[in-house]
């Protein structure tokens, strides 16, 4: 239920400490539904990293019941894509205005519970703020380097250390001393694990209008292929409706290039099978600095190609 | 504070496999200390590079010499950045 205060400004980047606790107003409209998750998981460890992800500003959204089946959305594990954080908060907002208005959201979160990540890598979102607007990894340590931080998209256990992934602590795209290493994955790893029942995997990132499914660590085709090419296009063409703006479809290796240890390829392995990657608007022209006006119409335009996904996901149980 | 002044983004387009290996090479080269947005991949994909003020000239200098065609997408990254602050501290307020 949205129970925001009007103030919060979705047209303008926002620093974590108002994203976490005003995006969707009081704190408790935001967390309480999460906290009820958070009590019932007895296992201490996980309990733990179940915290991390809620210093994440969670928000998840369900009508109730135990057994739905749960679509999961994070967005921003790249801290310096900024547009995707702020095109996340308002897709919270959207989901929780529209329920009991706009019949077709309704009726997906009878029967769907929705989980929102909408800052992936807080430590990173932080530090571009404060320090280096160009940060694209973790905060983490490295062992016997001066280097800091891991590549987050690289970190997943799916083809962990192959081509497209660096073992240099010092570059953007280092993969970590091992798979999950990274706390940011780690959770949410577990988390799927243990949920049990999500059916679809979405990630959020932002460059160049990209809509791609497994595999990146190599470069065959999933088995699911064709379902997967008709809903990505279907999508596309949902998100063009809007403004016109083009997506590009295709597997993460034919459609940018070859990439190990990334999430969706970990999510699909896993059996998630609706697993795709999103990379929002932004023409290169400002490469992560994408101008605060852009935002909404980039929200709601992704929120036509998520809705897409999800209504299918819905309706194609599996 | 880490601070881009004079560091420029390049787009730059491939035209065949064989430049695309010339920017696979270029990749791999770790004084440049280049930050690839999008990574060399397959010659219909451009390619967009993060480039520090000290490697400006030799990044270009390689590029030129392979005949490999390019643009500058951000002339002074800073300047963009400094926008982008400006911008976020006036939404803050």
């Amino acid at each position: 239920r949205d129970r925001s205060s009007n103030s919060f400004n979705y047209g303008t980047y926002n620093s974590l400490d108002s994203v976490s606790t005003s995006a969707l107003g009081e704190e408790d409209s935001f967390f309480l539904a999460f906290f009820h998750i958070l009590s019932s998981i007895k296992h201490p460890i996980l309990r733990s990293k179940m915290s991390f992800c809620l210093l994440l500003a969670h928000g998840f959204f369900s009508t109730g019941g135990s057994d739905h089946p749960a679509i999961w959305i994070d967005a921003g594990i790249h801290s310096r894509e900024w547009v995707t954080q702020a095109s996340a908060i308002w897709i919270a907002k959207k989901i929780a205005s529209d329920y009991e208005k706009d019949p077709s959201i309704t009726s997906l979160l009878n029967k769907t519970d929705i989980f929102l990540l909408t800052v992936a890598n807080p430590d990173g979102y932080v530090f571009t703020h404060t320090t280096n607007r160009m940060w694209r990894k973790t905060r983490s340590r490295n062992q016997g380097s001066l280097c800091v931080g891991v590549d987050p998209n690289r970190n997943w256990d799916a083809g962990f250390g192959g081509p497209g992934a660096s073992s240099n602590p010092c570059s953007d795209s280092y993969r970590g001393p091992g798979a999950n290493s990274e706390v940011e994955v780690k959770s949410i790893v577990d988390f799927i694990k243990n949920h049990g029942n999500i059916r679809a995997f979405l990630t959020l990132h932002s460059y160049s209008q990209l809509l791609m499914y497994p595999y990146g660590y190599k470069c065959t085709e999933p088995a699911d292929r064709a379902e997967l090419d008709a809903l990505g296009r279907a999508a596309a063409s949902s998100i063009q409706s809007l403004y016109g703006t083009t997506f590009t479809v295709g597997s993460i290796c034919t459609t940018i290039y070859q990439a190990s240890g990334g999430s969706i390829d970990w999510s699909y392995d896993y059996g998630i099978k609706y697993s795709f990657a999103f990379e929002l608007r932004d023409t290169g022209r400002y490469g992560f600095l994408l101008p605060a006006d852009q935002i909404i119409p980039t929200a709601e335009e992704t929120w036509l190609g998520l809705k897409k996904i999800i209504q299918h996901v819905r309706d194609n149980p599996y | 504070l880490e601070t881009f002044v004079g560091h420029q983004i390049l787009r730059i387009k491939t035209r065949n496999e064989e430049e695309v290996k010339k920017l696979q090479l270029l990749e791999s080269l770790e004084r440049f200390e280049l930050d690839f947005w999008i990574n060399p991949s397959t010659p219909a994909r451009p390619v967009d590079v993060r480039i520090p003020t000290s490697c400006v000239q030799a990044v270009k200098a390689f590029l030129e010499s392979h005949g490999i065609e390019y643009s500058i997408l951000i002339e002074d990254l800073q300047v963009v950045l400094d926008k982008e602050k400006q911008d976020l501290a006036c939404s803050q307020q």
